[in-house]
Parts: C-alpha cells; structure tokens; sequence
C-alpha cells in the first residue's frame, strides 16, 4: 500500500543521492 | 622552454595535505590520496581548473552536465561549504568523509537532516518534504495521484512529527532515523574503503602506516 510507504526511504532512491556513480570509471 | 622537471608536483587550487585530512576524517592517508586522484579526474572533467563546478558534479553523477536535480543539488551545496559554487578538494574529502563506512551514525544523521532541511530553517517541514517526494516522483517518472502523495506524506510525519508541530526538528529527525534505519542506507558508500584500488595514487610515502 503505497500510503504505508515511508516518504524519506523513498526520497532516499533518488539518483541524485547516489555518490557511487561518481567512483564509476 | 622544454625544463620541466618531473618531480615538480602543480597540485589543483584550494588543495590541501592529505596527513591534515586524514587527521580530521575517516580516511586514511593514502585514501585521501586515491581521492585526489578520483578529485582530479572530475574537476577536469569539463571546466579544467581543478575545482569541481555544477555542471562536472551533474556529468559525474548523471553523465548529463545540464541535468537538473533537486538532490544533486542539495549535495552539492552542502559540499560547497564556502559556498563559493565550486567545491575544492578539502572539501570534497571532508564532505564524503561523512559517507564512509567506519564514520559514525551520528554525524550521517546530522548530515542527512542539513540535506532535507532545504530553506535552512533548522526543520523540515511538510512543504519541504512533499517537494521533495515530487522531486523523487518526477525523477523517476512515477506517477502517483495527488490523494497518495498526501498521504505519503502524512503517514511519514505522523511518525517522525512526535510532537505534532508540523516539522520535523533535529531530536525528532533522530529518533525518527533511529526507528528506520533504511533511511539512511545511501549515506553509506562501501567504494570509500576500496578507493585506492580504484584510484591508486603514485605518490610513495615514507610513512604508510595506515593503522585505524
């Protein structure tokens, strides 16, 4: 049920927070 | 004149020594130096002056420079910390210092609550907090009607809003994280503890003891 989601986990999968591409070659 | 000597090391503006970063970071010396490396790969990336600007930090993370995203852009300000709209190298080390696996929860709680506080009002409020789902929602082209985003939105400061203000303050934002500690799954990078595999730097140190 998406209304059960927690709003900051899902904020949490943004690309934008994902430094790791920054260690890509 | 063709003297250059190749001992002659031209390090980039703002840089700093890797034996005083690592002092105040989780990294050690010859990670700070892989990260110079990494650093150097990015701050010449597009604009060569060896300062990380906008455009390379967007290339870097979406391999687009004119990508606008509001998470991106909230990292790169907290990076900024002279807040001069370039991040040198001190800063960079210092700043990912706080994604490194052996920093401790607290100070990525601390950072994460800086990242969602967008105004800088020392809470997050409702407003902030749906911005921020329709950033994640139009991100990622999902859809969801207005009714479900509300309600996301709701449920989520029913828990965290303990007090029923209508903001999420800093004691509030802790306790929250400690109920729900997926929240911060991405402020943990494990490549900080490989990077001088991935960036071996060549520069040889009398003293490489890198104990913890």
């Amino acid at each position: 049920r998406p209304s059960l989601m927690n709003a900051f986990e899902l904020i949490s999968t943004s690309q934008g927070l994902n430094l790791s591409t920054l260690f890509e070659k | 004149m063709g003297c250059f000597s190749s001992k002659q090391i031209k390090h980039t503006p703002g840089y700093e020594d890797p034996v005083l970063l690592a002092s105040e970071t989780s990294f050690t010396v010859s990670e700070v130096e892989a990260l110079y490396e990494l650093f150097k790969k990015l701050s010449f990336s597009i604009i060569k002056d060896g300062l990380i600007h906008k455009e390379e930090f967007q290339f870097a993370l979406f391999r687009n420079s004119n990508k606008k995203n509001l998470f991106a852009d909230r990292i790169f300000d907290l990076f900024d910390v002279k807040r001069n709209g370039v991040i040198e190298f001190g800063e960079f080390v210092r700043s990912l210092s706080v994604f490194h696996p052996k920093t401790p929860e607290s100070e990525k709680t601390a950072f994460a609550f800086r990242l969602y506080d967008l105004r800088h009002t020392g809470s997050i409020e409702r407003v902030e907090l749906k911005e921020m789902v329709l950033a994640l929602l139009s991100e990622s082209d999902l859809h969801l009607s207005e009714d479900i985003v509300e309600a996301i939105v709701d449920n989520t400061f029913k828990q965290a809003d303990s007090n029923g203000d209508g903001k999420i303050d800093e004691e509030e934002w802790k306790d929250f994280v400690k109920r729900n500690p997926a929240i911060l799954k991405n402020m943990t990078l494990p490549y900080l503890v490989d990077i001088t595999m991935s960036f071996p730097s060549f520069v040889v140190h009398s003293d490489t003891s890198d104990a913890d």
